[in-house]
C-alpha cells in the first residue's frame, strides 16, 4: 500500500518515522514545489509526517495539508 | 491498513497505545496546525488516540474530532 | 480490521474484553468529549464495549451509542 | 469478521456459544440501554445469541431484534 | 463467513448438521420470538437447517422462511 | 462458499453428491414447506442436487426450481 | 467456485470431464425438468459439458443452452 | 477461473493447448449446436482455442466468435 | 489471469514471448478469421504480441488492434 | 498484473528495465503500427518504458503516450 | 502494485529511493516528452520521486506534477 504527496510550495518535508518500540525521524525528504513523491510503508517506516503545503492522495481520499 | 490525521490546530496529539496484555501510551506525536500524519497499525501499536482538533480520514469514512 | 470511536461527552469508556475461554475487562480507555480512538481487534482483545455517548464508525456503517 | 450490537433497552444479553462438538453458553455480556458491543467470532465463539431489544449491524445489513 | 437468523415466532430451531461422511443433527438451538442468532460454519457444522418462522440474513440476500 | 435452499412444498430433497473419482448420493436432506437449509461445499460434497419446488439463493443470483 | 444448472426439460445431462493429461467423461448426472444441480470444479473435474435444454447460472452471467 | 462456451452450430471445437515449453493441441471437445461447455485453465491447459460459431462468456465480457 | 483474442481476419498471430532473462518468441498460434483464443500468462510466457486485425478483451477493457 | 500497449505508429519500443540493484535495459520489443503487446512484470522486469506513439491500457486507466 | 508516469516535457526524472534503513537515490530514469514509464515498487525501491512536468496515473487517481 502506498500514497502520493505533491508539494505545493518549496521546502515540503516528507518525514519517515521508525517502525518498532521507538518512534523517531529516520529520513526527511525535501520536495520543491510541483515535485511528487510516491511513498510506501516499509519494514523501517510505519508512520509518515508531512510538513508544508502539499496534496496527499491515498486510495481512500485526497487531502490538502495546511489549508482548511 | 493505515489512516490519516490532519491537525486543525497546534498541539494535536496522535498517541500510540501498546499492543499486548498491557495498554499504555508508547509514543505521542505532536502535530502543528496543517501538518498531516499517515499512520499504520503495527506490531507495537494496536490502538491510537487523537487529542485536539483534527480531521481523521480512513478507508471507510472521514471524521472531525472535537466538533459535533 | 479496525473501527473508530469518537466521544460525544466526557467520560466515555472504550473497554477491551479478553480473548479466550474467559471473558473479562482487561482495559478501559477513558475518552474526553471530542477525543477519538482508533481501535483494532488483537490477540488480547476479541470484543469491545462502549459506554457513554459516542459515535462508532466501522467499514460497514456508523452508529450513535445512547441515542435512538 | 465482526459485528456490532447496540442495546435499545436495559438487560440486553449478548451470549457467546462454544465452538466445537459441544454447543453451550460460555459467556453472557449484559448491556444497558445505549451501550454498544463490537463482537468477533473467535477460537472459542462460533455462534452468538442476542436476547432483548437491540440493533444488530453487520457488513451485510442491519437488523432490529424483537421488532417486526 | 456467517449469517443471521431472527425468530419471528417462538420455538424457531436453528439446527447444525455435522460436517463429514455422516450427516446428522448435532445441535438444535431454540429461539424465542425476536431473538437473533449469528451463526458461523465451523469444523463441526457444514449445513444448517432452520425450522419455524424466521428471517435469514446473508451477505447475498435476505429471505423469510415459511412465507412465500 | 455456501448457498441457501428454501422449500416451497413438502418433500423437497437437498442431495449431496460425493467428492472424488466416484459420484454418488451420500445424503439426502428432506425439507418440509417453508424450511430453509444453508449448505456448504465440503470435503465430502462437491455437487448438490435439488428435487422438488424450492428457491435457491446464491451470491450470484436467485433461482426457482421447477418453475419456468 | 461453482455454478448452477437448472433443467428445462427431462433428460438434461451434466457431464464431468476428467482433469489431467487425458480428457474423458467420468460422470454424467441426469436431471429431470425443474431439477437443479449446483456444481463445483474439483480435483477430478476441470470441465463440464451440458446437454439438453437448461439454464446455466454463473457468477458472471446466466445463459440458456439450446436456445439462441 | 473458468469461462463458458456455447455452441451456436454443430461441430464447434473447444481445443486445449498444452501448458509448458511446448504448445500443441492435447484435446479437442466437439460441441453440437446448443451444447454448453464450462472450462477451466488447468495444470495441462494454459490456452484454449475455439473454432466454429459460438458464444464465449467470461467474467469480463461476452463475445461471439465468427460474427463481427 | 487471462485475456481473449478474436481474429478479425485470417492469419492473425498470437505470439508468446519467453519468461526469463532472455526475451524471444517461443510459439506463434495462427488464428483464422472468427477464431477465438483464450490465453493465460504462464511459467513460460510473460508477454504476448498480437499481429493482424483482432479484438483483445481483458478484465480492464477491450481494444481493437490495427484500427485507430 | 499486466497491462497492454498498442502501437499507433511504426517503431514503437516497449523496453524492459531490469529488476534489482542495477537498472538498465534488458530488452526492447519493437512494435509496428497496430500491433499490440500484453506485458507482465516479472522476476526480471520491474519497470517498463514506452517510446513512440502508443496507447497504454491498464486496470486503472488508459493513456496515450506522446499526445497531450 | 505499480503506477504510470508520462513526461509532459523533456528531462523529466523518475527517481528510485532505496528501501531499508538508509534512503538515497539509486537510479534516476530520464524521460523525454511523451515517453511513458510504468513503475513497480520493488525489493530495492520503496519510494519514488518525480521531477519535472509529468502526469502520474495510479489505481486511486491521476495527478499532474508541477501544475496546481
Ligand atoms: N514506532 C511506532 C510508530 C507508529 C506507528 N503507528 C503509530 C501511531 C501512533 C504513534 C506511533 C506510531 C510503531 O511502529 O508502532
Ligand atoms: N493492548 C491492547 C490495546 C487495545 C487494542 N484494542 C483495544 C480495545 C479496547 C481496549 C484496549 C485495546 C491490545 O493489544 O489488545
Ligand atoms: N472471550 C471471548 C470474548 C468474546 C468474543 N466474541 C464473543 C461473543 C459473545 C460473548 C463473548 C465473546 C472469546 O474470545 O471468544
Ligand atoms: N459448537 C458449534 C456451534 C455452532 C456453530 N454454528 C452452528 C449452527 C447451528 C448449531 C450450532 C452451531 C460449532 O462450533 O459448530
Ligand atoms: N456431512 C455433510 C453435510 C453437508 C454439507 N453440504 C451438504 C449438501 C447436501 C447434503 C449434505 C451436506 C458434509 O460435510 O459434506
Ligand atoms: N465426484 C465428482 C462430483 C462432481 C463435481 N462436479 C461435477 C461436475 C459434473 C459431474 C460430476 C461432478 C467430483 O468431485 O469431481
Ligand atoms: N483434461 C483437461 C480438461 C480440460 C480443462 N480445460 C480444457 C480446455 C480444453 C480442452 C480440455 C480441457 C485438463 O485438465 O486440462
Ligand atoms: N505452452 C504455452 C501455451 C501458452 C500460454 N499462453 C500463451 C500465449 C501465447 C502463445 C502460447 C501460449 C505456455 O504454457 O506458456
Ligand atoms: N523475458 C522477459 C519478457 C518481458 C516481460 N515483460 C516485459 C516488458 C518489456 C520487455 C520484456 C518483457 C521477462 O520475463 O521479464
Ligand atoms: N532496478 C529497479 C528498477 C525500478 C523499479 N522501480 C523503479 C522506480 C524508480 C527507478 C527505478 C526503478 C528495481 O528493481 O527497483
Ligand atoms: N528507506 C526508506 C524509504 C522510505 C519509504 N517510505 C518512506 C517515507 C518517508 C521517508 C522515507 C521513506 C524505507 O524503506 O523505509
Amino acid at each position: 500500500s502506498y500514497f502520493v504527496v505533491k508539494a505545493k510550495e518549496n521546502g515540503v518535508n516528507v518525514i519517515g518515522l521508525t517502525r518498532g518500540k521507538d518512534t523517531r525521524f529516520h529520513h526527511s525528504e525535501k520536495l520543491d514545489e510541483g515535485e511528487v513523491m510516491v511513498v510506501q510503508f516499509t519494514e523501517h517506516t510505519s508512520a509518515v509526517k508531512i510538513r508544508g503545503k502539499a496534496t496527499l492522495m491515498t486510495p481512500f481520499g485526497t487531502m490538502e495539508t495546511e489549508e482548511d
